[in-house]
């Protein structure tokens, strides 16, 4: 999936 | 991961155990509304759905499993916990909370990144959380001063947000393509329902008198 997208906050 | 990130991470873990500490040590909630901790429990519940299904590092993981099991043991102790919860004053945390979550679910199916059953309920989350400190500060005003863990508590709060928009800044700066609006419009927003009691919160500690939030 595009890196941007990736939820890595929390 | 940046330095602004991990100390807003950080000041939120803080935050929570601080609550949790006190809770449990001192067997009392007075001055905490559990209208606010049952928000957060939610906040946490829609936020981390894909706590099963997406795995981004241990730390992140780790982090989302502290932060569901402290606000619902937060919400647990003040409910159901035979001593804590006769501390707990029901006649003034009377904010309806419920009428906070109606239009956060409206707002995210409305203005939303994705239209998907977990993307509506993580920018529910988001609304939600920015809005989910109102029956605490409510419950400030009413009950017109502050003990210090309560303070603490808020101020932890307010400040991990804080640093959250300088870890957006940061990254907006430095990685390309890293634009979410709703996340920043609603940290923004969160920041600023804290600044009032920040400014208090100042003026008590350089005062160094006992924090009275006008009425």
């Amino acid at each position: 999936p595009d890196k941007s997208y990736e939820k890595d906050e929390l | 991961m940046n330095i602004f990130r991990l100390a807003g991470d950080m000041t939120h873990l803080a935050s929570v155990l601080v609550l949790l500490l006190k809770i449990h040590t001192i067997k009392s909630c007075a001055g905490v509304s559990l209208k606010t901790q049952e928000l957060y429990a939610i906040v946490f519940a829609t936020r981390y759905l894909d706590i099963l299904t997406s795995f981004v590092s241990i730390y992140n993981t780790l982090m989302k499993l502290i932060f569901l099991g402290s606000s619902f043991s937060i919400v647990w102790y003040m409910k159901y916990h035979k001593t804590v919860r006769r501390t707990y004053d029901r006649d003034q945390d009377t904010f309806r909370h419920w009428f906070l979550m109606l239009p956060c679910l409206l707002l995210a199916l409305l203005i939303h990144e994705k239209f998907t059953f977990f993307e509506v309920l993580w920018t529910f989350s988001l609304y939600l959380e920015a809005v989910a400190i109102l029956p605490q500060l409510v419950l400030l005003q009413r009950t017109r001063n502050i003990d210090n863990l309560t303070g603490q508590y808020i101020f932890l709060l307010g400040g991990y947000r804080g640093f959250y928009i300088l870890n957006w800044i940061y990254r907006y700066f430095t990685e390309p393509h890293y634009v979410h609006w709703i996340t920043w419009i609603a940290g923004l927003v969160q920041t600023l329902l804290y600044a009032d009691f920040f400014y208090y919160y100042f003026l008590s500690w350089k005062n160094n008198k006992k924090l009275q939030l006008p009425a």
